[in-house]
């Protein structure tokens, strides 16, 4: 199994509608400072279900909706979709027939406060969406996305913080 | 699921002496749970030494020995269990070039099991990528991405 | 000594708008007095708004935008009191290409009147040098320094 | 004025007499990972004052003294002297008289436990040593060294700790 797609739209300094393409091997993603890589990374973590502003960079959830430059104005809504391939048979996906292979999970949160969730286009909630993705071996809590200047957490951090890397492997 | 666990640790200890004495072309390594006892609730201690140098605490360890540490132990955990897929934001920053490469030659062969998908300002590293997304702002304030693949 | 303060502040806040001007190639910034009435005891808050960009909190801004804004008002601090000598331990390790150029050419009119020792990985930093020093291990785990000297 | 020489023996990494001269102009100090750079940064701070452990990467004080290797053995003394040239007159020295132009400050450690002080070889308290620092602008509580890995503190500090930069600058 491997991320296919990212689709960014109103997140961040993503405003337009983009769509990032991942092959099943080594990417890298480069660019000048500010320009948006570290974004993408927050974009993930937020789809796979991180609740807290703080570990991505914003005071309130409505930082994470584009806030306007000087050529835009703000929007009102932030999506992210992740789309998950070679999807193994028999994983939990929320009452939703696992029949095709990819699995697409989205998530939406207007300035109004709403937030919307979504498998495969088909309304769930944010529990729907982490059950089915720990199923698969991905939580913001394991090894999945490393931030930036984070690195040296995994050493520096609390023993009992470590003894949660050894149970999410076994 | 005590067994479990203790068969689980063990497994991540054996990976992690043995990629660190190869990111750091020697030296020894070790986790150790800090209440044998209770192994459930116990936490783990790490102790690292680079090649030649002397027991010493993690704290007086370097910028770049400590993040070598760290990868280390990440991909001491991902041979026990991989992660479909995994982001790692320049974690590459406090590396000089040697460490770099023995970094990015360790991680050619994670990505067998392991999607890696690296946000990067070096130059070494980008050339064992297979694809490179590049991310700009022509337009001020606004992302927009441009792939370019490459094997 | 409070008109002292003052007087500080407000050259401090005039540079540093200047110089983060300068780094970021255009864009605003401000340092402003969280307690106008108490200004002995009054907290200092940062505003910074790279080229384009709107107004939002320092916590959105990027690693590099970061590390830019703190040498920026570093730099800010040192033109009303220039520090005797200054070392920066890899302050470079976060900036693209760009970013460390301009950094160092501000750093070679800042090196006027204060020495600067940079600690760094970064060839573009070293070609900004005046000297070397390399600090190498050949015996595992003992220190030595070998001097270079260039113009 | 500047910083002329910096002589590191028995601390950290350094366990032999290490003499470094620094140019009044632009210095880099390169060198591989864990080669001893930033050791070189720890001396500096630690000879104009810093007391904190915990800012020199140490967990105990004895943690400054050569510890060994596997070629040699450690070693029970810590001694670091760094030389200021062009030092203004009339900065006060500790009844020290300033004629000479270099003045040099040593801190030395014992592992077992006692410490010395020096300006230009004569004994003296660290108060002595940090009065005249003062005096000619240098202290750990100002920009005078930025550690690895936290040039981003003056800008995620608190408001009141910025406040403390334009008071020493004042
Ligand atoms: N809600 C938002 N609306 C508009 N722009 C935003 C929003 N949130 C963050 N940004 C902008 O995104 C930029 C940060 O992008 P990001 O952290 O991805 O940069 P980066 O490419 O990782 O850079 P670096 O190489 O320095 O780490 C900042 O300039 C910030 O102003
Ligand atoms: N008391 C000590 N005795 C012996 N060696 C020590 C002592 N304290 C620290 N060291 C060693 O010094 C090394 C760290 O050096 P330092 O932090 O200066 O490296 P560096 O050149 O800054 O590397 P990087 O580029 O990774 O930041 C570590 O390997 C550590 O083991
Ligand atoms: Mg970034
Ligand atoms: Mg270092």
């Amino acid at each position: 199994m491997y991320l296919k797609n990212l689709e960014l739209e109103g997140f961040k300094s993503f405003v337009d509608s983009t769509n990032l393409e991942f092959g099943n091997g080594f990417t890298a993603i480069v660019g000048p400072n500010g320009c948006g890589k570290s974004n993408v990374s927050d974009a993930i973590r937020w789809v796979i279900g991180e609740q807290r502003s703080k570990t991505l960079r914003s005071t309130r959830i409505t930082d994470l909706i584009f806030n306007g430059s000087s050529s835009r104005k703000p929007v009102n809504r932030a999506e992210i979709s992740l789309t998950l391939s070679n999807v193994p048979a028999g994983i939990r996906i929320a009452g939703i027939s696992n029949t095709a292979e990819d699995v697409k999970v989205t998530r939406c949160y207007h300035r109004s406060g709403e937030s919307e969730f979504y498998i495969n286009q088909i309304p769930c909630r944010l529990k729907d969406i982490t059950d089915f993705l720990l199923d698969a071996g991905i939580s913001p809590k394991v090894l999945t996305i490393i931030e930036q200047g984070h690195i040296q957490d995994i050493i520096t951090s609390k023993p009992e913080e470590r003894r949660i890397l050894i149970e999410e492997a076994a | 699921t005590k067994q479990r666990f203790l068969d689980t640790f063990e497994l991540v200890n054996v990976n992690f002496k043995e990629i660190f004495a190869r990111l750091f072309q020697g030296g020894k390594a070790n986790l150790t749970l800090v209440d044998k006892a209770n192994p459930l609730d116990s936490g783990i201690e790490i102790t690292a030494n680079p090649l030649g140098k002397s027991l010493q605490s993690l704290a007086l360890m370097s910028g770049g020995e400590k993040a070598m540490t760290a990868i280390a132990l990440m991909f001491a955990v991902f041979k026990v269990r991989p992660s479909p897929f995994c982001l790692l934001d320049e974690v590459d920053a406090p590396l000089d070039e040697a460490n770099v490469v023995r970094f990015q030659e360790m991680l050619k062969e994670m990505a067998v099991n392991t999607q890696f998908i690296i946000i990067t300002h070096n130059q070494k590293t980008m050339s064992f990528a297979n694809a490179l997304y590049g991310i700009t702002m022509e337009e001020q304030g606004v992302s927009k991405a441009v792939s370019v693949h490459f094997n």
